[in-house]
């Protein structure tokens, strides 16, 4: 299965 | 702080759609209404609950409060509501409690109860305004099917939008599963419309095991929006008109 990164990849901590 | 509901059904709904995936989490109450964005416990999902104080049969907040909530506790107390039960919150500012009241509208019947609120460490995620390459407009009762179909078969499922249709792919031990939509508009029952508009075709794969959580709103809402991007969190948002909304954002599989 592919890895799925975490979110905060996308949209990190503001 | 005090809001209150003519009806609890809709606040049942919204915990019941969201308490599996986040289990404590703050609710922020602003002068404009009630919010909370969680992430899932394993950091692949962002939930963002908005519910406008417009919504509200009367709302009030003086003061800008953030109310730590285990939301297992809060479908709970919310269980002591019947659906057609007003609800009303209250939170007094320094309060270490949040109180709820249920009342049935012939009057003859009121309910409380007092939560104990948690210290909940609020760090919030920016999610950026985004220009989506493809926006699908579906009755939510379809997507929940297609995802409940295809997670016999699958794990993982890769959508794929084009010009007029929309494709769920899947495959695992047993064999492959797909589900095609075409749009289709319908002007007596907008709420039976597929729509799509794509700028730019999308394929991306996520996990069917979230996709399934987020289905879980589709008591709210009878259509979802699913935005999607390549290399871009999906949001799945269920509107809920003159309400709010509920959007959740899935980060995608990406190729090794």
């Amino acid at each position: 299965t592919n890895p799925q990164p975490p979110i905060e990849t996308f949209f990190p901590f503001m | 702080f005090e809001a209150k509901w003519d009806h609890a059904s809709t606040l049942k709904k919204v915990i019941d759609a969201v308490k599996d995936l986040i289990g404590d989490t703050s609710w922020d109450c602003t002068n404009t209404g009630m919010s909370l964005q969680s992430m899932d416990s394993s950091h692949v999902a962002l939930v963002h609950v908005l519910l406008k104080s417009e919504g509200f049969e009367s709302y009030r907040c003086d003061r800008n409060v953030s109310m730590g909530i285990s939301l297992n506790s809060m479908a709970k107390v919310l269980k002591c509501a019947g659906n057609d039960d007003s609800v009303t919150l209250r939170h007094e500012s320094e309060s270490s409690v949040v109180n709820f009241a249920f009342e049935s509208h012939k009057e003859e019947r009121v309910s409380e109860f007092e939560l104990k609120l948690m210290n909940i460490d609020t760090e919030h995620l920016g999610i950026p305004e985004t220009e989506y390459d493809s926006i699908i407009k579906m009755p939510s009762a379809d997507l929940r099917r297609t995802c409940a179909d295809l997670s016999q078969f699958g794990d993982s499922v890769t959508i794929s939008c084009a010009k007029s249709d929309v494709r769920f792919e899947t495959s695992g031990d047993i064999g492959t599963g797909n589900v095609r939509l075409s749009a289709r508009g319908s002007s007596d029952k907008p709420e039976t419309e597929i729509a799509i508009e794509m700028i730019n075709p999308v394929s991306l794969t996520f996990a069917l095991k979230y996709l399934n959580f987020f289905t879980k709103a589709a008591p709210l809402s009878d259509t979802v929006k699913l935005c999607m991007s390549n290399n871009h969190p999906l949001c799945v948002e269920f509107p809920m008109p003159e309400v709010g909304y509920i959007r959740y954002y899935l980060a995608p599989k990406i190729d090794e």
